[in-house]
């Protein structure tokens, strides 16, 4: 599964948290206004945490970060 | 499969409790307002608890936490 | 498969039934008013009973306890 | 596949029967007025048998039992 | 797969019927009124048969039986 | 897969036929009117036949039988 | 997969074709008018003709035979 | 997958055509007009081509041939 | 996953082209008008190629070549 | 899965990418106007580019390119 | 699963990011008004970046970036 991510704002941030017994950060992406990012989750990440103005869609529905 | 959470409020907890004969917490993550964390289940997660108010999506339908 | 289970009041409990020959608890979780709890099935939880006033939201339907 | 059950009235039985050659109960749960029990069909439970006055939910449609 | 079986009358029978080249019986079930048999096919279950007035609800639709 | 019948006279035959090589009677079974029989297909069973007035139910479609 | 075919005349011809190099007849089942004859597609039968007035209901689509 | 032909007249002719490095006719099948054939895909047959007036089913839409 | 081609004007072209680093030609079809090619992908077959005008249907839409 | 392409105009191009770690150009192939492409993602093709004014139909929606 | 981009102003930038432990650059696609890039997640790319005003259409919606 992938999500796709709309930067709204300038500097959003996109956190891609580690898959294992530990969470811990493995990348983080910034995204400037009207940037768009599409990600998957895989064998490495298993979480993901948007900071910022952002469209958000996914699979099972859509959110918008930051408001 | 996975679910999405956007904080409404600070401090909205997310707890990442183990999968196995054990049910204790591996991973506990902090959400301020507007912050949207994407989370699936996995090997080492298979029960998901959210303290504080958020909006909560998921393949099943969608609930809000703390209200 | 998982469930997803908001209390509507406090003191809701949450019982996770062993998977196999016996059929014991494994774990109970207890929530308070507007706590959200998504859980899997799992190898070694099979069956799940809650008590008290919450929403249950399934792939199969809905339903309120305690009331 | 699992089935919800949600007891309408006190002392709603759900018994579990075997699987395999022999069709003998492995477990036999007593619910109370407003309970709710999500349970899936096992290497151990291939027939439920409601005794009581239940709303049963199940993929393919649902029933009330005892009436 | 399963079907879901509720007694419209009192002693509503149920038969499992063999899978493999014999097709015996495996289990009688006896339902009384209101009582509600969820059932799947199984390694020793592969037809099913069912005498008496009872609503049965499956995946490719609805009957009822006795009437 | 499987098939619903539920005869509407006495005397509804359904022949299982045979899987394989050679195409030949490996069951048959006698419902009589109201009776329901839900029936899979199986190593033993590829092709079912049926005689008598009967309402017949699949995953494609419905048709009656003996008229 | 299988198909549904109910014979509107007597007389009706299903010839099962044998999978393989070679196209040959495995099978031929005669039905008379009102018969139904429900049947998969196998390891020895890949393509099936009808001859006769039938009603045929597949996955695909629905036709009638011989009209 | 499977595709239903039905003749709209006599003499139509379907081929099947070889599934490998070679695309040659490995059978031809002739209908007379009101007959149906139903036919897979198979180990060694990967297209099939239809002559004359047919109705023409499949999956993914129908067409007539012939006209 | 196949595709239907119907043409529409006699001499349409169907060229199948080869899976692999290479890409040539494996095979031309040659169609008059109203006959009908039914054409799986393959381990042989990655791309196809129409000239000429013909009804194309597909799992993901229909176009008209050639016009 | 597979695309579709139908050219609008004379010497629509289309430019399949290697897959692995080089993006390399592995086939072009020109379409004249009315001609249809019907490609696969392969082994060896995991991005498609396309150049001059086409229809372009897939799976998630259809968009016309060079214009 | 893939993705489609068409680029609505010339040098429209998509990146796709490697997958693994790291997350760098794999390749740079310079796309110029009316191309169109249809790309596909791979062993390779697990992430896709867009820079510039395009259409992006996917399995679970589509957003333009770049506005
Ligand atoms: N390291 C955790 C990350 C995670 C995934 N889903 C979560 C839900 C809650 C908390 C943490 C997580 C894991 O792989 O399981
Ligand atoms: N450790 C438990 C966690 C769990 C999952 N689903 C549950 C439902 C109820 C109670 C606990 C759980 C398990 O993996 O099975
Ligand atoms: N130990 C039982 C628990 C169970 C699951 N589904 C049930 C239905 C009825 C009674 C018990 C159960 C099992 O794994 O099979
Ligand atoms: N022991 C039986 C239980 C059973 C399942 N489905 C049934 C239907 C009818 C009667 C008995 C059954 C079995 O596993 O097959
Ligand atoms: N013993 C038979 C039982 C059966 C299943 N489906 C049937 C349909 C018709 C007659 C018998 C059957 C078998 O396993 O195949
Ligand atoms: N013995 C045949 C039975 C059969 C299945 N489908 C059919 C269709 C037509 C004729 C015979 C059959 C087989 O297994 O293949
Ligand atoms: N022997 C052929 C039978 C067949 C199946 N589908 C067909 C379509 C056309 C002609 C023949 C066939 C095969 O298994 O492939
Ligand atoms: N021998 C060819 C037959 C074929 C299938 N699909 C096609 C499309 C076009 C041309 C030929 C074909 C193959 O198996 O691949
Ligand atoms: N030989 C190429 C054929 C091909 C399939 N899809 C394509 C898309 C574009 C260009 C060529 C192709 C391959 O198997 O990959
Ligand atoms: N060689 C790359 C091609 C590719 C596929 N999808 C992409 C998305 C963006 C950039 C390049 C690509 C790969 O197989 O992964
Ligand atoms: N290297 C990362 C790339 C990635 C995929 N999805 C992401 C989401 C957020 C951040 C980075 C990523 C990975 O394969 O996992």
């Amino acid at each position: 599964d992938f999500i796709i991510i709309k930067a709204l704002e300038d500097g959003v941030t996109i956190i891609g948290l580690t898959r294992g017994k530990e969470t811990r950060f493995n990348h983080t992406e910034k995204l400037d206004k009207g940037e768009v990012y599409v990600a998957q989750f895989t064998e490495h990440t298993s979480a993901i945490k948007i900071r910022g103005k952002a469209e958000i869609i996914t699979r099972h529905g859509s959110v918008n970060s930051g408001e």
